[in-house]
């Protein structure tokens, strides 16, 4: 039968909390092979970056929400670091298959791929909530609408202070990576997606700029792609 | 996620994007 609305965001909150058990915190013994394999260990470098930008992320989503709602902000990030784990493992057994290589150790070290993963994976947390929990808990003060709406995208690139054009890599392959994401929430990470390609990569300092200022520079020898294409 | 349209192409992946090929 039919769910409500609140009966569907409830099921689909319910559904990535099954996905994302609390074994998950940690990396598993997997990712932490491959974490051993690099010729920098970053193990050190992804948890004191966790550290940070998860009181980063609470401190902001208080901001936004209410100073009685940062427990529910730790709540979030406390999932998407499950997500974020789950799918750096699965994006990293990919390409090792696709490069045969065991070393990810300049992709693990980059602090960039991280904080473009997390909150990719915060996004989908924020997205799966975001049509139940404000209303539900009493945590508007009476703004609920404006809440949720201050916390849709693209709130987490400022919250990390990420470009949108860095954000915009990971998309794809995050969702090659997680076969359990919702229709929905496929669609949010698409609308997204156009939102960055037609308006947000283009804005002022973005580093867009200064990669296609290179490509001029060293002169472009091949020919223009089809707009088809 | 058959309504998603997935352009990267079989030599390419996040290791590309991010500069680690």
């Amino acid at each position: 039968p039919p769910q409500t609305p609140i009966r569907a965001a409830m099921n689909s909150i319910k559904m990535l909390r099954g996905d994302l058990p609390s074994s998950g915190d940690q990396p598993s013994s997997n990712l932490a092979t491959y974490f051993k394999n690099c010729t920098v260990d970053p193990t050190q470098g992804i948890q004191k970056r966790l550290e940070m930008l998860g009181q980063v992320f609470s401190q902001k989503f208080g901001e936004a929400v209410g100073p009685h709602c940062i427990v529910y902000g730790r709540e979030r990030f406390t999932l998407g670091v499950r997500l974020y784990y789950k799918v750096m493992e699965a994006m990293l057994e990919s390409e090792e298959k696709r490069l045969s290589v065991q070393n990810f150790s300049k992709l693990l070290n980059d602090s960039t791929f991280h904080m473009s993963l997390l909150a990719c994976a915060l996004e989908v947390v924020m997205a799966t909530y975001e049509e139940s929990s404000f209303k539900n808990r009493g945590c508007s003060h009476g703004e609920g609408d404006q809440a949720v709406r201050d916390l849709c995208f693209p709130w987490i690139l400022d919250v990390f202070d990420l470009s949108a054009f860095d954000f915009y890599k990971v998309i794809e392959s995050f969702i090659k990576a997680e076969p359990t994401l919702s229709k929905d929430i496929i669609k949010h990470l698409e609308t997204c997606e156009n939102l960055i390609m037609e308006k947000i990569a283009w804005r002022t300092g973005s580093p867009l700029f200064e990669l296609l200022k290179r490509e001029h520079e060293a002169g472009a020898t091949e020919q223009a792609e089809p707009p088809a294409s | 996620s058959h309504d998603y349209h997935f352009g990267l192409e079989e030599h390419e992946g996040i290791s590309e994007l991010f500069d680690c090929d």
